[in-house]
């Protein structure tokens, strides 16, 4: 079974027992999976619970070389797309690609690798 | 100070940085 | 280490401001220090490593060439580059008269600075900044007999 993974992240992020839920507070920092993809196509899904005003979140897709102690998306590392106005980031620059996202929403999250 | 460094601020013991959301971004949208 | 660092607080050591031949300015003893007295705080803004490494680049873009950056541990970095005070104007020496250690006070690590031996007045306070090695080298002006000719 997939989860956050309880070693593969920075440690002042708060994990829920049951693994499935992240809570992090002041600067950015990134948590993992257990598992991660090398081929074929994957998907997976990812509820806002809490997003106090003026907080923000990066979600998407980060390789194991990905530093913890930065957002998703601030290397070549990682891909993410932020909760403020939407922006997607890849090596710390972003793009416009949607409007913002906010807490109750659902995002999703689609990998296609080809052989 | 400000003959040294401008903008520099005096300190009587460390301070905590808050980041600013943006901290990591070489660019915005 | 608690209570010397709050009589560190109510009772500093008088310490002064002034050219330096090591290195632009430097701050000398105003007053007897003995040895292993706490001196100074290095103060600065407690920011994470990552951010350190971040403004690293930045300040060097900025052109400014002085590092004030003082690793607090493997997760945190002291930079005292726009934010401090005293301790940043210490300059770094071959043999030095002090030596920087950190402290944790009430659950709370701080760098200070304290003395290898007795210091008169008038002398410059020195420590060994013990750079990492690197390529680019930053030349040593402590002009000491044990000078090793670089900071890294």
């Amino acid at each position: 079974n997939v989860f956050l993974a309880l070693h593969d992240r920075a440690p002042q992020l708060k994990l829920s027992e049951t693994r499935f839920t992240v809570t992090g507070e002041k600067g950015y920092s990134t948590i993992r999976a257990t598992h991660g993809v090398n081929r074929g196509t994957w998907y997976f899904e990812v509820t806002v619970d809490e997003m106090p005003e003026k907080s923000a979140c990066r979600l998407g897709w980060s390789q194991h070389l990905a530093i913890l102690q930065s957002p998703c998306g601030y290397e070549k590392f990682g891909y993410s797309w932020r909760s403020r106005k939407g922006t997607i980031f890849h090596d710390a620059r972003g793009k416009h690609y949607s409007s913002g996202y906010k807490e109750g929403d659902v995002l999703g999250f689609l990998i296609h690798l080809p052989s | 100070w400000s003959a040294y460094a401008p903008d520099f601020k005096e300190l009587e013991e460390n301070v905590e940085y808050e980041e600013r959301e943006s901290e990591f971004d070489l660019s915005d949208e | 280490d608690l209570f010397k660092f709050n009589q560190l607080k109510t009772r500093r050591k008088r310490l002064r401001f002034d050219k330096s031949s090591i290195h632009c300015w430097g701050l000398f003893a105003d007053e007897p220090i003995q040895a292993e007295e706490m001196i100074i705080e290095y103060i600065g803004e407690a920011i994470r490593s990552s951010i350190a490494d971040f403004r690293e680049k930045k300040y060097a873009r900025e052109g400014i060439g002085s590092s004030y950056l003082f690793r607090l541990d493997s997760e945190m970095v002291v930079d005292a580059t726009k934010k401090g005070n005293f301790a940043r104007f210490i300059n770094h020496s071959c043999n030095p008269n002090c030596y920087a250690k950190v402290v944790t006070v009430e659950s709370s690590k701080k760098i200070v600075i304290y003395s290898k031996r007795n210091i008169d007045i008038g002398e410059e306070i020195t420590y060994d900044y013990k750079f990492p090695y690197d390529d680019d080298k930053i030349k040593c002006h402590c002009g000491s007999a044990q000078c090793r000719g670089f900071l890294n």
